[in-house]
């Protein structure tokens, strides 16, 4: 089974700002 | 055929041929006869001038032109004359023809560093004692283990008039001494100038006791012959003309230099040496796979390698690392399908910025450190059973 690549629209950075990767 | 290589290609010991170093070369004389101009020389006409040029140029033997000094009325009754031979060489003999009575005692030097310091190789008296505070030679050579500089007889007064100062590097050299393996012998015949003191005139047996001699003298000659091979330390066969006319070896081996005394900047994966008849002893080029270009030696690994290899690569490119380059510096990995000299044989890891834990990722494998959950060689899936979250810190949870 070949599951979808990670979506980073589909994460939520509001308590990790910090770790937000810059795009 | 290539001296320094076999039919193989395989290096080998190489030597140039014997040459007269002095020919050629510009010779420095103390003294010289005609300034001012006398009846017999007149130095501004050369017809009549006996420059010390005249002792290198390879003028016909049959009716020699010769050098001749200032008339010699008093002491000092030293003439000096000096050859610089451009670079270093190893001598075999060095010869100086006279044009008229030789001198009653004379001393040959040799300088290794272009005449700023200089040794005796040897003297010629027939009065050692009084001249030079030295014993005869013994007839066998010299008494210790090395190579000493003895007094000979002073050169015989020829039928004709002339007379030869003639010198053997073997002469001052005890026997069974080998120069590839002799380090002191290889020193002995080491020069870079040749310096000969001609000190007392013959007649001098005729001076008066306050130093005057009682005939004007002049010292005479003609071929000085430096006979050695210009030193490349067996790297070389040929010594060629630089671009600034400086005479240099043509060195091979990984060697570089005036006499290919070092090595080559990336031939440094063991110690220079000298080669030998039986063994090369090239300089070996660092192993780098083509990631580097400079590399430098290192005694400790070289003694650890067993006396094999002591080159440290450096500053590897292409994303390589390694003492040989030889593998993939942090945050890349070895591509499997590419060779270990191709500028791409290191990948980028690309681990995912949320998927992957780290940055660094396995540098054979390429697999980066994945979170719980997540899978793939960057990490950037969720594995089966999992489904991406909205949290960064937990990018894939349990299906329900």
């Amino acid at each position: 089974e070949v599951m979808p690549t990670l979506d980073m629209a589909l994460f939520d950075w509001t308590d990790y700002e910090d770790l937000k990767p810059e795009v | 055929a290539d001296p320094c290589h076999d039919e193989g290609g395989a290096p080998r010991g190489c030597v140039p041929g014997l040459v007269n170093a002095a020919l050629g070369r510009e010779v420095l004389a103390s003294s010289t006869c005609g300034r001012p101009a006398n009846r017999a020389c007149d130095a501004s006409d050369p017809r009549r001038a006996h420059p010390a040029t005249l002792l290198t140029s390879a003028g016909g033997t049959a009716s020699p032109l010769c050098w001749r000094s200032d008339l010699l009325q008093r002491a000092p009754l030293n003439v000096t004359l000096t050859v610089p031979l451009g670079k270093a060489f190893e001598l075999v003999f060095v010869s100086l023809r006279f044009c008229s009575t030789p001198p009653a005692s004379a001393a040959l030097l040799k300088s290794q560093d272009h005449g700023r310091s200089w040794t005796p190789l040897g003297f010629f008296s027939s009065h050692c004692g009084l001249d030079y505070g030295r014993l005869p030679a013994p007839a066998d050579g010299p008494a210790g283990p090395g190579p000493e500089a003895l007094c000979f007889p002073a050169p015989q007064t020829h039928p004709d008039g002339g007379g030869l100062l003639a010198f053997s590097v073997q002469d001052g050299s005890p026997p069974g001494l080998d120069l590839d393996n002799s380090p002191v012998l290889q020193d002995w015949v080491t020069a870079t100038d040749i310096r000969i003191l001609l000190t007392r005139p013959a007649m001098l047996e005729d001076a008066r006791d306050d130093g005057e001699v009682t005939v004007p003298y002049s010292y005479s000659a003609t071929e000085l012959q430096v006979g050695g091979r210009c030193k490349c330390n067996g790297h070389a066969s040929r010594c060629l003309l630089d671009t600034q006319g400086h005479l240099t070896c043509d060195c091979r081996h990984g060697t570089e230099g005036p006499d290919c005394s070092r090595c080559k900047p990336f031939y440094c994966d063991r110690p220079w040496q000298r080669a030998t008849a039986q063994e090369a002893h090239a300089c070996l080029a660092c192993s780098c796979n083509g990631h580097a270009r400079r590399c430098r030696f290192n005694m400790e690994l070289y003694r650890l390698s067993g006396r094999r290899s002591g080159g440290v690569c450096l500053n590897c490119r292409h994303n390589t690392a390694g003492r040989h380059c030889h593998y993939c510096r942090e945050g890349f990995y070895r591509d499997p399908g590419r060779a270990l000299s191709d500028r791409r044989a290191c990948r980028a890891c690309d681990c995912h910025p949320v998927g992957a834990a780290g940055k660094t990722c396995n540098q054979t494998t390429g697999q980066c450190p994945c979170k719980d959950g997540v899978t793939g060689l960057t990490c950037n899936r969720c594995a089966p059973g999992f489904q991406q979250s909205r949290s960064p810190v937990a990018p894939c949870v349990k299906t329900p």
